[in-house]
């Protein structure tokens, strides 16, 4: 028997809005600690991590560890049934599952809405995810980051990030000319302002911004985000859920021939 | 130019 009862199903709708650009079908592994999701995209150049605690939930209750598969974008459709303020009950009785029962009420419990939606076979191609000490960290506003991203691609389709003791610097070179944009540490009480960087060591390293992009439709998971660089690392973007868990975004950089 | 590198030369299968 496994159940889940999420006060905010809008979180859920999120998480699902912010993978289903990069994903198309992932199995998400329920085990008495909580939920947990990893997939790749297509082209094998970004990997998504998901966790989610069980302390984080109204109700959970997973009797024995299952694997559910689901394609995001029949996921996203059932979702869609659910309002902002419902609540969403995740279910299901059987040990090898062939579908996932979803519940969404409204705060009245007035309204109350069951699907099911068909579970998918999908071979686990799970990678270990060392677990690395990022020599430069940078906290900052998502909303911030975002735009940075957005405004950078439209003058090239790869941002150069640069870190020292007091600041990031977002450089891109294209056709039309070249940019960039200098961040530094900002202690403001503003979130929107607040930059912490944390640079042991400093990093210079490339990536694709369409994965950026991609990944920055997290923003409404949470106001601030963390970038996470090593030398010959993948840069890891990740959004913390409060109360509930984290949204991990891991980008393999470019390397000049 | 750059090569864009894959995720699975950084994490191995498990």
């Amino acid at each position: 028997m496994f159940e889940a009862k999420l006060q905010q199903g809008v979180i859920f709708k999120k998480i699902v809005d912010a993978i289903k650009d990069l994903v198309k079908s992932v199995n998400i592994d329920a085990s008495t600690s909580g939920l947990s999701m990893q997939a790749m995209d297509s082209a094998h150049v970004a990997l998504v991590s998901l966790k989610l605690n069980e302390n984080g939930f109204k109700d959970y209750r997973c009797d024995r560890p299952i694997t559910l598969g689901l394609s995001i974008e029949n996921l996203s459709k059932i979702l869609k049934c659910a309002g902002n303020d419902d609540t969403i009950t995740l279910q299901t009785d059987e040990e090898e599952p062939s579908s996932l029962k979803f519940f969404f009420e409204n705060q009245q419990a007035s309204k109350i809405s069951e699907f099911s939606l068909n579970l998918m076979s999908l071979d686990s191609e799970s990678l270990g995810i060392p677990d690395t000490d990022y020599s430069s960290v940078i906290q900052m506003s998502s909303a911030e980051f975002s735009r940075i991203c957005k405004e950078l691609s439209s003058i090239s389709e790869t941002v150069e990030i640069e870190t020292s003791k007091e600041s990031v610097k977002f450089s891109v070179q294209g056709d039309i000319g070249a940019g960039s944009i200098t961040v530094k540490n900002n202690q403001s009480d503003k979130d929107v302002d607040r930059v912490d960087l944390q640079i042991d060591q400093p990093v210079k390293l490339t990536f694709a911004l369409r994965y950026l992009n991609m990944f920055n439709k997290a923003v409404s998971l949470s106001s601030t985000v963390s970038l996470n660089m090593s030398e010959e690392n993948p840069l890891m973007v990740e959004y913390k859920i409060d109360d509930l868990g984290s949204l991990r975004f891991y980008l393999a950089p470019k390397i000049s021939d | 130019k750059s090569t864009q590198k894959n995720i699975t030369n950084y994490f191995q299968k498990q």
